[in-house]
């Protein structure tokens, strides 16, 4: 464990109990995207089967069981709780176009051909690009509440963190994943964009709005 | 050698 992964675990904490904030203060789950809180339940699943026969620590233990629950908490408030605040013709993203490439690249490129691996790799190309739906709506709508950014950024703060986590790894440990390192860059690159707005327009107080 | 990175990350 060092800094970086730690601060980025943390934010990957905080972005979940900002949206449960979110959620549960607006009553709403407004501005949230379905599709991409549901293919985060599919990630964690494949990511964690390693629970039944793999012991890395009590830290890692506790947090995975938080987020297979937490995830899964989040979609049951939107699915249920507050289905009638969610708008489905917002939600358009066609998540086929994600699941498939991720479950083809999880067969070409994994550390070893067997079920466990094929769906860890899985669930890395997934995470990568789980929050496509979510962006897409985001532009679609143009708009979003300043809590729903502040998810959005500490989502792409935790990514963010994990990669001097890797470059300090590799100097300390001599350890390099490259599956996770590859898909954890263009992960993060993904909300560049987002944190172009976020940082010159909601941290000065302003409204998230996209330039028409 | 072809060692398995260790899946010690979230």
């Amino acid at each position: 464990m060092n800094l970086f992964r730690l601060l980025g675990d943390l934010a990957h904490l905080a972005s979940i109990f900002i949206l449960l904030h979110k959620i549960q203060t607006t009553r709403s789950c407004r501005g949230i995207s379905f599709k991409t809180q549901a293919l985060y339940v599919l990630v964690f699943l494949t990511r964690y089967v390693d629970l039944f026969f793999h012991w890395v620590s009590l830290y890692n233990f506790v947090m995975k069981i938080f987020f297979i629950a937490s995830s899964c908490y989040i979609l049951y408030l939107m699915k249920y709780r507050f289905r009638p605040t969610h708008d489905p013709s917002l939600d358009t993203f066609k998540i086929e176009y994600l699941l498939g490439p991720c479950f083809v690249l999880a067969l070409i490129f994994n550390y070893h051909f067997e079920l466990a691996e094929v769906l860890w790799a899985f669930s890395i190309y997934l995470e990568a690009v789980a929050i496509f739906p979510q962006l897409f709506m985001l532009q679609r709508t143009g708009e979003a509440e300043a809590i729903t950014t502040h998810y959005l950024a500490a989502l792409g703060v935790y990514r963010a963190l994990y990669i001097p986590n890797w470059i300090y790894r590799y100097f300390t440990e001599g350890v390099v994943d490259p599956i996770a390192v590859v898909a954890g860059i263009v992960q993060t690159g993904l909300y560049l964009d987002f944190f172009y707005v976020y940082f010159t327009k909601v941290l000065q107080g302003q409204k998230f709005e996209l330039p028409a | 050698p072809s060692e398995l990175p260790v899946k010690d990350e979230l």
